[in-house]
């Protein structure tokens, strides 16, 4: 029964789409097989793994809104292991077309759970935003993976991001975890990066991944090539974090 | 008459915050009247100039439902000519609430309507999506300024910006026109950054402004003094920059 993971913050920028991308590709490489969602309507995540918008003609809505199966739309990537469903414009409009729809905070587990099995991981990249295609995420995932900027303005939306997973916990999710508050485009010379860093790692303690991302350019141009880091440059600090961030996972659930 | 701006576009993290707030005090420093409305539920622009969520008891939510009037949430900031209109968290239901309501995307401009002789620009701050928010802020407002960030996940998503800009020209607001684009945290040094700036003139022409705003650290220190950058550090090239793109918007208006 594979592990399904949010990648959630509502403030944008911080590395949500850059970490759901290069871990499903780190967990791929060490053998896991792993399916990530581009439940993002800016199709981040789609393009990151090769699939540009304008090629991509069925994805995530068509299942949401029932018009395919789950089947259909599960596409394979350049990696082994790897296989994603990727998000369509239509996306846009999906918050709205669901705001009337009978339990309209089930339908992303609901769909999920038809290929659970399949897999080891089912990563979910998140929009910038607590609407429903989030609480949908929410409600799927059996842990939250919490990209954080080491910036003032990213730490200051944290309040209101752990409020909500409380909220979905108390009611549509009960078996929701944190799996992690990740520090992510870490410049060590910065001096505010080090304080929040410090500050994440005081309140929060075990809660914060030890693995920290580091800022890297090779980070920002792999998505240009369609590729993942670990594809474009295995040997650059962020595949390196990114696959350390991988077997710290694989670790805390026990697999070697 | 205001010349209202909408700091719009649905990717995140491309510094539409900063450049509100400090493209607001900026304009307020040369003399021009200024507010800034905090449309985004995360509050940053709040904050940025000083009201940290848990001081704002009421906010541009109260106005758009129509519990409270507009000149009773407008608030004095530290500098002369600016004011701000802050976020309070209720602002994360309002998408929502406003589905059902009548003429929802024109609650804004009515009442931005009431106050527009009382200022020279007013500047509207928008949340990282293309939702309700968003499409009162445009049909609200004269013009629309987007910050790009010079990096390719955020010239990927450009296109679907100017295609709803176009729709909302085409129906709701039919004086709707680009002010520029305006690409921000440029790092010189790198080829990606670069690049994306040579495509985006190439592009756009004078669509483009003149003014680019460097990668600065202390842009990401200020906000956590609650102060704008030109108050605190105005000789950083981050302050220089915003000072220069409000000369820039300044003299495209005539305005000397
Ligand atoms: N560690 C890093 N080093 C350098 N650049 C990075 C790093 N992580 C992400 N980036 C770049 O920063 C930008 C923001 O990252 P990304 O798009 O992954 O964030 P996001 O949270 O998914 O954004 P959104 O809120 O719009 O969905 C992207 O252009 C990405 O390429
Ligand atoms: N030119 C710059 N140099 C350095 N840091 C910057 C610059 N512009 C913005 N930042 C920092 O980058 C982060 C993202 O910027 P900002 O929050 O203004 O973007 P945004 O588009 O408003 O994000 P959101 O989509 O969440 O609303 C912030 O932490 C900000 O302090
Ligand atoms: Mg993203
Ligand atoms: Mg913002």
């Amino acid at each position: 029964m594979a592990h399904i993971l949010a990648l959630s913050n509502q403030k944008g920028g911080v590395g949500k789409t850059t970490t759901a991308v290069n871990l499903a590709a780190g967990l791929a490489r060490y053998g896991q097989r792993v399916l990530l969602v581009d439940l993002d309507p800016q199709g981040n995540a789609s393009s990151g793994l090769g699939y540009a918008r304008e090629d991509v003609t069925m994805g995530i809505y068509d299942v949401l809104m029932e018009f395919r199966d789950i089947d259909s739309v599960r596409m394979p990537t350049a990696l082994d292991n790897l296989e994603v469903i990727p998000a369509t414009v239509d996306l846009v409009g999906a918050e709205l077309e669901l705001v009337g729809a009978e339990r309209r905070e089930y339908r992303l587990k609901k769909v999920l759970n038809r290929v659970a099995d399949d897999y080891d991981f089912i990563l979910i990249d998140c929009p910038p935003s607590l609407g429903l295609l989030t609480l949908n995420t929410l409600t799927a995932a059996n842990a939250v993976l919490i990209p954080l900027q080491a910036e003032y303005y990213a730490m200051e939306g944290l309040g209101e991001l752990l409020r909500t997973i409380h909220a979905v916990r108390k009611g549509l999710n009960p078996e929701l975890v944190r799996e992690g508050i990740l520090v992510t485009m870490m410049d060590g010379r910065n001096k505010l990066c080090r304080e929040v860093e410090r500050q994440v790692r005081h309140h929060f303690k075990e809660g914060v991944f030890e693995t920290v991302i580091p800022r890297n350019v090779r980070l920002g141009e792999a998505p240009s090539y369609g590729k993942s880091i670990v594809e474009y440059d295995p040997r650059s600090t962020g595949a390196q974090a990114y696959l350390a961030l991988a077997r710290e996972i694989l670790q805390r659930h026990g697999i070697s």
